[in-house]
Order: structure tokens, then C-alpha cells, then sequence
């Protein structure tokens, strides 16, 4: 397992 | 204002009814040219994009546009009840824009039970122009939508995440979990078929299993499904929906980081 990312941490800049 | 019409058993509905496991609410945008729904999932680590455009409706009518948050679970479940033939009307008005009126005509027309939906305040999350961003990504796989259901269904065994990796010709699903694991390897058929691998970088991602199985409800309703990768990007898997449609829908997901 890891640690989940969100989509807002992927486009937060757009 | 716009009104649209379709009928019970459309695609449309079915796609509504496949994504109600990941989300409830959406936002709804529509134009002269269609509509396009927009949803993230309560735990913002999918985001769903489905496009829909005016003439797949049996009416569509839109003189300006619209943008709404719409309780697509409430909806979905006043339209269940409806006759399989049944005729669903959607309307909403600039006067009173604060909800929407969905009208359920019976195949004989001789009943119509309408409901009035209120609207629901969301915060637009807006992602970037996609098939842009796709250019960039390591690798694509484009497979038939049973292929990727199979493979769902073999790793919805396994309780936990799983790793999609590009290998030679190929990718591979790897699913550890608590009763043991999974690895499935798909590779590219040396003959012409419908599937097509291409892999310009390796990559590989760690995902939550449990979305992926999601995805898969919606890609029933597909022949195809393409799944996009790209070193720590969230994955995208795209479907047109239906035969002969230009309708879509666009799954973002995003990957979990080791350690």
C-alpha cells in the first residue's frame, strides 16, 4: 500500500 | 432554458445508474451542443467526465448555458420506478433556477408523474484540457471492454491495491492482498486485432482496487476502453459509450505513492 494522492494535488496550479 | 427527453432504458441512464457507486452529486453543463457532466468522488481521488452530445438525445433543447449541481443518485432513483419504454423529461427554466423538473411519461402516455429536484451548490473542480495532457503520457492501452472487465473481476479476488506496470509488449496487473496474490500479463497480439499497446517509457502505478472495479460497471456499456499511464499521474480510462455515438466518458484516478 501507499499513500493516496488526490486529483486536486495533480491539477491544484490549473 | 433547457429541456431534454429520452426514453428509460437510454444510455444515458444506464452510464447515471453505473457511476452512483462512486459519486452522488455532479455538475451538469449543458449547451447548444450537449451536455457534460463533471463528478469527483467523496474522497476526491476520482473524477468522472461524461459528455453526451444534444443530437443523442430524442430532444434536446438548450437557448443558453447552463451550469447546475444535480443529486444524480435522488434522480436516478425517482427514474427507476418508471416503465422500462417510459419517456423522461428534464427541464429547468432561467426563471427559477433553483431546481430542475423531471417528468415521467408512461408508453401509452396516458400518466405523467413530474418531480421537482432541487439543485444542490457545488465547488466546480475544473482539470485540464485532457487530450493534451494525454500526448504526454508513457503509455496507452487500448483493449476490448470485456478484457478489462475479466480482469477487474480477477482482481476484485484480491482485497487491497494494485500495480499496473508496462513490460515488454505489454502491461501487467499485480494485486497483493491479505489471501495471497494476483498477476495477470496482457500483452499485444502479434496479428491486428483491437487491441493496441504502445509504451514510450516504462511506467508503473499503484492503485486503489476498489475504483478500478467501478470503472469496469462502465465499460459494459462500451466495446472499447483505453487505459492511459504515466509516471505519477493519475490514470485515465476512457469509453465511448454506446455504438456509433460520439458520447464519452473520461475516468481520472489518482495513484497512491509508496512509502
Amino acid at each position: 500500500s501507499g499513500v493516496q494522492r488526490s486529483i486536486k494535488e495533480f491539477y491544484r496550479s490549473t | 432554458m433547457l429541456e431534454l427527453k429520452l426514453v428509460k432504458e437510454s444510455l444515458f441512464l444506464n452510464v447515471l445508474e453505473a457511476i452512483l457507486d462512486l459519486v452522488a452529486v455532479a455538475s451538469v453543463s449543458c449547451s447548444s451542443t450537449g451536455l457534460k457532466l463533471q463528478a469527483m468522488d467523496a474522497k476526491g481521488v476520482a473524477f468522472i467526465s461524461l459528455l453526451i452530445p444534444a443530437k443523442e438525445f430524442q430532444f434536446y433543447h438548450c437557448d443558453k448555458d447552463l451550469s447546475m449541481g444535480i443529486a444524480i443518485g435522488d434522480m436516478v432513483e425517482a427514474i427507476r420506478s418508471a416503465d422500462k419504454d417510459g419517456t423522461i423529461t428534464i427541464k429547468a427554466s432561467d426563471e427559477n433556477f433553483r431546481n430542475i423538473t423531471v417528468s415521467i411519461e408512461s408508453p401509452e402516455c396516458n400518466e405523467t408523474t413530474s418531480f421537482s429536484l432541487l439543485l444542490v451548490t457545488l465547488k466546480r473542480f475544473c482539470i485540464p484540457e485532457l487530450q493534451g495532457l494525454l500526448k504526454k503520457y508513457d503509455a496507452c492501452v487500448q483493449m476490448p471492454s470485456v478484457d478489462f472487465m475479466r480482469i477487474c473481476k480477477y482482481l476484485s479476488n484480491v482485497d487491497g491495491d494494485v500495480d499496473i506496470s508496462t513490460i515488454d509488449k505489454g502491461i501487467r496487473f499485480f494485486a497483493l492482498g491479505k489471501c495471497g496474490c494476483l498477476n495477470v500479463k496482457y500483452m499485444q497480439p502479434e496479428k491486428a486485432t483491437d487491441i493496441d499497446i504502445s509504451v514510450q517509457a516504462p511506467v508503473s502505478l499503484t492503485l486503489d482496487l476498489k475504483y478500478m472495479n467501478s470503472f469496469a460497471k462502465v465499460s459494459a456499456l462500451s466495446n472499447q476502453v483505453k487505459l492511459c499511464l504515466s509516471k505519477g499521474q493519475p490514470l485515465v480510462v476512457q469509453c465511448k459509450i454506446g455504438q456509433k455515438t460520439k458520447s464519452r466518458i473520461i475516468y481520472l484516478l489518482a495513484p497512491k505513492i509508496k512509502g
